[in-house]
């Protein structure tokens, strides 16, 4: 009989990986729009772009927060970032945009309406991330809770390249274990919301797939100038 | 790996956070 955990509910109401996931949070990134540059979709994407790139150095530090994830060997950390950098960036846009309405905050300074989605050619990525926007603003997800899906998220990333697949199991329960102590402190009144965030994953997946698809579409077309680390990572994507 | 330059380089940084 294989030993079943129960999840414990931590007597204090606060969850350490939960607490510690919450410090780890990057700063804001503005996206700063050239000021100089006439409106247009390249001016659009450029932005959204350099916008990534910056994101994705902070992302790559917050990874390195999450407990656990260093003590990975080195090549396990790189593929789990190759697989899920997409995933992190569409639900940190996802949280940011819970407030608004048919609208994504992709910076304070840097909102798109389904109007300016259109003219950037990015319509249906828009539609599809506001579904998942809208997903997770009828379960009212909190900060706790995003914090510690996007790490799941990171530590699931089905990468086909995991030296030690013991160890990146390891990661997913503990951060796993963290939700359902949460959820078993902070929403007693519905025991399967833990689960019901974590069947959002496939729709994050999918919606990060079809970003990757088209900005690897804006790469080959050559018109949208991308910095490097964002280059690197649409490529190991492909 | 060599093709994963900036990803290595900035996962082996042990400084934290990683400067912009």
């Amino acid at each position: 009989q294989p030993h079943r955990k129960q999840p414990s509910c931590s007597t204090l109401g606060e969850n350490k990986v939960v607490t510690l996931l919450l410090g780890a949070e990057p700063e804001k990134v503005c996206a700063m729009p050239d000021p100089a540059l006439p409106d247009s979709d390249i001016k659009a994407l450029t932005t959204l772009c350099d916008l990534a790139d910056r994101e994705l150095v902070l992302n790559i530090s917050w990874a390195k927060n999450i407990p656990g994830f260093s003590s990975l060997c080195l090549s396990d950390q790189m593929s789990l970032l190759q697989s899920a950098w997409m995933e992190i960036l569409v639900l940190r846009v996802a949280f940011r945009s819970l407030p608004c309405e048919d609208k994504l905050v992709f910076a304070d300074d840097y909102i798109m309406d389904a109007e300016q989605a259109k003219s950037a050619g990015l319509l249906e990525l828009h539609k599809a991330i506001l579904q998942l926007v809208s997903r997770y603003r009828s379960m009212r997800l909190e900060k706790e809770e995003f914090v510690t899906l996007k790490a799941i998220a990171l530590a699931n990333s089905d990468s086909m390249h995991i030296e030690d697949v013991e160890a990146v199991q390891g990661l997913q329960d503990s951060l796993h274990e963290a939700l359902l102590d949460y959820e078993c402190v902070h929403h007693r009144e519905d025991p399967r919301r833990a689960g019901k965030l974590i069947m959002t994953l496939p729709l994050l997946r999918q919606t990060s797939a079809k970003a990757v698809r088209h900005f690897c579409s804006i790469k080959q077309d050559g018109r949208v100038p991308m910095h490097k680390l964002f280059l690197e990572l649409l490529e190991a994507n492909v | 790996k060599e093709k994963h330059k900036i990803l290595h380089r900035l996962l082996q940084n042990s400084s934290s956070p990683v400067d912009l």
